[in-house]
Protein backbone atom coordinates (compact mmCIF):
# COMPACT_ATOMS: atom_id res chain seq x y z
CA UNK A 1 0.00 0.00 0.00
CA UNK A 2 0.95 3.82 -0.56
CA UNK A 3 0.94 6.22 2.25
CA UNK A 4 2.89 9.30 1.51
CA UNK A 5 2.60 12.40 3.69
CA UNK A 6 3.70 15.93 2.83
CA UNK A 7 3.84 18.92 5.25
CA UNK A 8 2.14 21.34 2.76
CA UNK A 9 -0.64 20.64 0.42
CA UNK A 10 0.72 23.41 -1.72
CA UNK A 11 3.30 21.76 -2.99
CA UNK A 12 1.38 19.03 -4.79
CA UNK A 13 -1.12 21.82 -5.27
CA UNK A 14 1.68 24.05 -7.43
CA UNK A 15 2.41 20.86 -9.08
CA UNK A 16 -0.66 19.95 -10.36
CA UNK A 17 -1.57 23.36 -11.15
CA UNK A 18 1.61 23.84 -13.58
CA UNK A 19 0.88 20.97 -15.44
CA UNK A 20 -2.53 20.15 -15.94
CA UNK A 21 -3.00 22.51 -19.26
CA UNK A 22 -0.22 20.33 -20.89
CA UNK A 23 -1.30 16.84 -20.07
CA UNK A 24 -4.57 15.49 -19.20
CA UNK A 25 -4.49 12.04 -18.02
CA UNK A 26 -1.87 10.89 -16.12
CA UNK A 27 -0.17 7.77 -14.07
CA UNK A 28 1.26 8.68 -10.97
CA UNK A 29 3.80 6.05 -10.12
CA UNK A 30 4.77 5.06 -6.76
CA UNK A 31 7.46 3.05 -5.51
CA UNK A 32 9.93 3.07 -2.51
CA UNK A 33 11.65 5.56 -4.14
CA UNK A 34 9.01 8.36 -4.38
CA UNK A 35 6.32 9.33 -6.67
CA UNK A 36 6.74 9.79 -10.43
CA UNK A 37 5.18 11.17 -13.09
CA UNK A 38 6.12 11.47 -17.10
CA UNK A 39 3.63 12.68 -19.88
CA UNK A 40 3.74 14.02 -22.84
CA UNK A 41 1.52 16.90 -24.19
CA UNK A 42 -1.11 15.71 -27.05
CA UNK A 43 0.75 17.35 -29.56
CA UNK A 44 4.04 14.71 -28.54
CA UNK A 45 6.53 18.08 -28.75
CA UNK A 46 6.55 18.70 -25.05
CA UNK A 47 6.91 16.48 -21.94
CA UNK A 48 6.62 17.15 -18.41
CA UNK A 49 8.74 14.77 -16.25
CA UNK A 50 8.19 15.01 -11.72
CA UNK A 51 10.08 13.23 -9.30
CA UNK A 52 8.49 13.41 -6.08
CA UNK A 53 11.45 11.42 -3.70
CA UNK A 54 9.90 10.26 -0.45
CA UNK A 55 11.99 12.02 1.25
CA UNK A 56 9.86 15.26 0.30
CA UNK A 57 7.26 13.15 2.40
CA UNK A 58 7.28 11.94 5.86
CA UNK A 59 6.14 9.87 6.18
CA UNK A 60 6.61 7.66 3.33
CA UNK A 61 5.40 3.98 2.85
CA UNK A 62 5.24 2.44 -0.55
CA UNK A 63 5.95 -1.67 -0.51
CA UNK A 64 5.17 -1.81 -3.87
CA UNK A 65 4.93 -0.49 -7.37
CA UNK A 66 1.94 1.17 -7.72
CA UNK A 67 0.76 3.51 -10.43
CA UNK A 68 -2.15 5.82 -9.71
CA UNK A 69 -4.23 6.84 -12.88
CA UNK A 70 -5.65 10.50 -12.29
CA UNK A 71 -7.03 12.85 -14.21
CA UNK A 72 -5.60 16.26 -13.40
CA UNK A 73 -8.74 17.93 -13.91
CA UNK A 74 -10.14 15.88 -10.87
CA UNK A 75 -7.31 16.27 -8.94
CA UNK A 76 -7.48 20.10 -9.33
CA UNK A 77 -11.06 19.64 -7.94
CA UNK A 78 -10.49 18.32 -4.89
CA UNK A 79 -6.75 20.05 -4.26
CA UNK A 80 -9.28 23.21 -4.27
CA UNK A 81 -10.70 21.80 -0.69
CA UNK A 82 -7.14 21.81 0.91
CA UNK A 83 -5.35 24.59 2.16
CA UNK A 84 -2.32 25.70 1.38
CA UNK A 85 -0.66 25.03 4.68
CA UNK A 86 -2.68 21.73 5.34
CA UNK A 87 -0.96 18.26 6.02
CA UNK A 88 -1.52 15.97 3.02
CA UNK A 89 -1.21 12.47 3.09
CA UNK A 90 -2.29 10.10 -0.21
CA UNK A 91 -3.09 6.80 0.47
CA UNK A 92 -3.83 3.81 -1.61
CA UNK A 93 -4.04 0.02 -1.78
CA UNK A 94 -2.01 -2.13 -3.52
CA UNK A 95 -4.39 -2.87 -6.84
CA UNK A 96 -6.58 0.33 -5.86
CA UNK A 97 -9.95 1.65 -7.38
CA UNK A 98 -9.41 4.94 -5.66
CA UNK A 99 -6.60 7.21 -4.43
CA UNK A 100 -7.60 8.80 -0.57
CA UNK A 101 -6.49 12.35 -0.10
CA UNK A 102 -6.42 13.73 3.64
CA UNK A 103 -6.31 17.60 3.93
CA UNK A 104 -5.48 18.26 7.72
CA UNK A 105 -5.07 21.69 9.32
CA UNK A 106 -2.76 21.90 11.32
CA UNK A 107 -4.38 25.06 13.64
CA UNK A 108 -7.42 23.59 13.76
CA UNK A 109 -9.08 19.60 14.28
CA UNK A 110 -10.32 19.87 10.89
CA UNK A 111 -9.94 16.62 8.91
CA UNK A 112 -11.58 16.55 5.15
CA UNK A 113 -10.71 13.46 3.32
CA UNK A 114 -11.48 12.67 -0.07
CA UNK A 115 -11.54 9.67 -2.90
CA UNK A 116 -10.38 9.84 -6.59
CA UNK A 117 -11.60 6.95 -8.94
CA UNK A 118 -8.99 6.09 -10.79
CA UNK A 119 -7.89 5.40 -14.34
CA UNK A 120 -6.69 3.09 -16.34
CA UNK A 121 -4.13 4.93 -18.51
CA UNK A 122 -1.59 3.05 -20.95
CA UNK A 123 0.86 5.72 -21.24
CA UNK A 124 3.80 5.11 -23.51
CA UNK A 125 6.89 5.74 -21.37
CA UNK A 126 9.96 7.39 -23.27
CA UNK A 127 13.58 6.94 -22.01
CA UNK A 128 15.45 10.22 -22.00
CA UNK A 129 19.20 9.46 -22.41
CA UNK A 130 21.59 11.32 -20.53
CA UNK A 131 22.80 14.38 -22.38
CA UNK A 132 25.94 16.31 -21.50
CA UNK A 133 24.34 19.79 -22.76
CA UNK A 134 26.36 22.66 -24.78
CA UNK A 135 24.64 25.14 -22.84
CA UNK A 136 23.11 25.42 -18.95
CA UNK A 137 21.70 28.61 -17.66
CA UNK A 138 20.54 28.68 -14.00
CA UNK A 139 18.26 32.00 -13.81
CA UNK A 140 15.61 33.75 -11.41
CA UNK A 141 12.30 31.80 -12.54
CA UNK A 142 10.35 35.17 -12.54
CA UNK A 143 13.17 36.22 -14.78
CA UNK A 144 12.69 33.53 -17.02
CA UNK A 145 8.98 33.97 -16.77
CA UNK A 146 9.23 37.75 -17.98
CA UNK A 147 10.80 37.10 -20.65
CA UNK A 148 8.61 34.65 -22.27
CA UNK A 149 5.64 36.58 -21.40
CA UNK A 150 7.45 39.92 -22.69
CA UNK A 151 8.14 37.91 -25.81
CA UNK A 152 5.14 36.25 -26.81
CA UNK A 153 3.63 39.97 -27.12
CA UNK A 154 5.28 39.54 -30.04
CA UNK A 155 5.82 36.25 -31.77
CA UNK A 156 4.90 32.58 -31.13
CA UNK A 157 8.39 31.87 -31.11
CA UNK A 158 11.64 32.56 -29.67
CA UNK A 159 15.45 32.35 -30.05
CA UNK A 160 17.53 31.12 -27.08
CA UNK A 161 21.34 31.81 -28.35
CA UNK A 162 23.86 31.38 -26.16
CA UNK A 163 27.29 32.30 -26.56
CA UNK A 164 30.56 33.36 -24.53
CA UNK A 165 28.83 37.24 -24.45
CA UNK A 166 25.54 35.60 -22.72
CA UNK A 167 22.23 34.49 -23.36
CA UNK A 168 20.02 36.26 -25.58
CA UNK A 169 16.70 35.79 -26.11
CA UNK A 170 15.23 36.76 -29.26
CA UNK A 171 11.72 37.04 -30.98
CA UNK A 172 10.67 38.68 -34.47
CA UNK A 173 6.74 39.64 -35.15
CA UNK A 174 4.29 41.65 -37.12
CA UNK A 175 5.03 44.34 -35.19
CA UNK A 176 8.67 44.76 -34.68
CA UNK A 177 11.47 42.74 -33.00
CA UNK A 178 12.87 42.55 -29.42
CA UNK A 179 15.48 40.97 -27.43
CA UNK A 180 16.73 40.32 -23.83
CA UNK A 181 20.45 39.67 -23.58
CA UNK A 182 21.66 38.48 -20.09
CA UNK A 183 25.52 37.69 -18.73
CA UNK A 184 26.62 35.66 -15.84
CA UNK A 185 25.53 37.50 -12.42
CA UNK A 186 26.17 36.80 -8.84
CA UNK A 187 24.15 38.33 -6.27
CA UNK A 188 26.01 37.68 -2.87
CA UNK A 189 23.48 38.88 -0.76
CA UNK A 190 20.71 36.94 -2.86
CA UNK A 191 21.75 34.23 -4.61
CA UNK A 192 18.32 33.73 -5.69
CA UNK A 193 18.77 36.05 -8.19
CA UNK A 194 21.78 34.54 -9.89
CA UNK A 195 22.76 33.98 -13.41
CA UNK A 196 25.15 31.34 -14.16
CA UNK A 197 25.91 30.45 -18.12
CA UNK A 198 28.14 26.95 -18.58
CA UNK A 199 28.68 26.58 -21.86
CA UNK A 200 30.67 24.31 -23.37
CA UNK A 201 30.04 25.49 -27.43
CA UNK A 202 27.61 28.20 -28.52
CA UNK A 203 24.12 27.01 -29.31
CA UNK A 204 21.02 28.62 -30.96
CA UNK A 205 17.61 26.87 -31.23
CA UNK A 206 14.18 28.52 -31.50
CA UNK A 207 11.06 27.26 -29.45
CA UNK A 208 7.31 28.05 -29.35
CA UNK A 209 6.50 30.69 -26.59
CA UNK A 210 3.04 29.07 -25.96
CA UNK A 211 4.79 26.02 -24.63
CA UNK A 212 7.81 28.05 -22.50
CA UNK A 213 4.88 30.24 -21.00
CA UNK A 214 2.91 27.52 -20.07
CA UNK A 215 6.10 25.82 -18.20
CA UNK A 216 6.52 28.58 -16.49
CA UNK A 217 3.51 28.51 -14.39
CA UNK A 218 6.01 26.49 -12.57
CA UNK A 219 8.14 29.46 -11.55
CA UNK A 220 6.35 29.71 -8.01
CA UNK A 221 7.51 26.24 -6.85
CA UNK A 222 11.65 27.24 -7.21
CA UNK A 223 13.26 30.62 -7.26
CA UNK A 224 15.46 29.77 -9.76
CA UNK A 225 14.84 27.71 -13.28
CA UNK A 226 17.90 25.74 -15.17
CA UNK A 227 17.46 25.72 -19.05
CA UNK A 228 19.58 23.01 -20.76
CA UNK A 229 20.09 22.63 -24.35
CA UNK A 230 22.06 21.67 -27.47
CA UNK A 231 21.72 21.93 -31.05
CA UNK A 232 18.65 19.81 -32.26
CA UNK A 233 17.76 17.80 -29.03
CA UNK A 234 15.03 18.81 -26.82
CA UNK A 235 14.97 21.59 -24.41
CA UNK A 236 15.36 20.98 -20.56
CA UNK A 237 13.40 23.50 -18.65
CA UNK A 238 14.16 22.08 -14.70
CA UNK A 239 12.68 23.55 -11.28
CA UNK A 240 14.55 21.97 -8.66
CA UNK A 241 12.11 21.35 -5.31
CA UNK A 242 14.03 20.78 -1.84
CA UNK A 243 14.89 16.79 -1.45
CA UNK A 244 16.25 16.16 -4.95
CA UNK A 245 13.03 15.94 -6.17
CA UNK A 246 11.75 17.77 -9.59
CA UNK A 247 10.03 19.17 -12.30
CA UNK A 248 11.19 18.75 -15.73
CA UNK A 249 9.25 19.91 -19.05
CA UNK A 250 11.30 19.00 -22.58
CA UNK A 251 10.34 20.92 -25.12
CA UNK A 252 11.14 19.62 -29.12
CA UNK A 253 13.25 22.91 -31.32
CA UNK A 254 11.30 24.37 -34.10
CA UNK A 255 13.13 23.82 -37.22
CA UNK A 256 13.51 25.44 -40.55
CA UNK A 257 11.69 28.62 -41.60
CA UNK B 1 6.34 27.37 -41.37
CA UNK B 2 9.11 26.04 -38.54
CA UNK B 3 8.08 22.80 -37.84
CA UNK B 4 8.25 20.79 -34.61
CA UNK B 5 9.29 16.93 -34.79
CA UNK B 6 7.63 15.18 -32.13
CA UNK B 7 9.62 14.10 -29.13
CA UNK B 8 9.91 10.05 -30.42
CA UNK B 9 12.47 11.77 -32.92
CA UNK B 10 14.62 12.17 -29.93
CA UNK B 11 13.43 9.88 -26.78
CA UNK B 12 13.40 6.11 -26.88
CA UNK B 13 10.21 4.30 -26.22
CA UNK B 14 10.73 1.83 -23.26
Amino acid sequence: MLEARLEQANLLKKVVDAIKDLVQDCNFDCNDSGIALQAMDNSHVALVSMMLKSESFSPFRCDRNIALGINLTSLTKVLRAAQNEDILTLKAEDAPDVVNLVFESAESDRISEYDIKLMDIDQEHLGIPETEYAATISMPSAEFQRICRDLMALSESVSIECSKEGVKFACQGDIGSGSVTLRSHTNVDKPEMNVEIDLTEPVSLTFSLKYLVGFCKASSLSGQVKLCLSNEVPLLVEYALANNSYLRFYLAPKIGD
Amino acid sequence: APFQKDLYNYFIKT
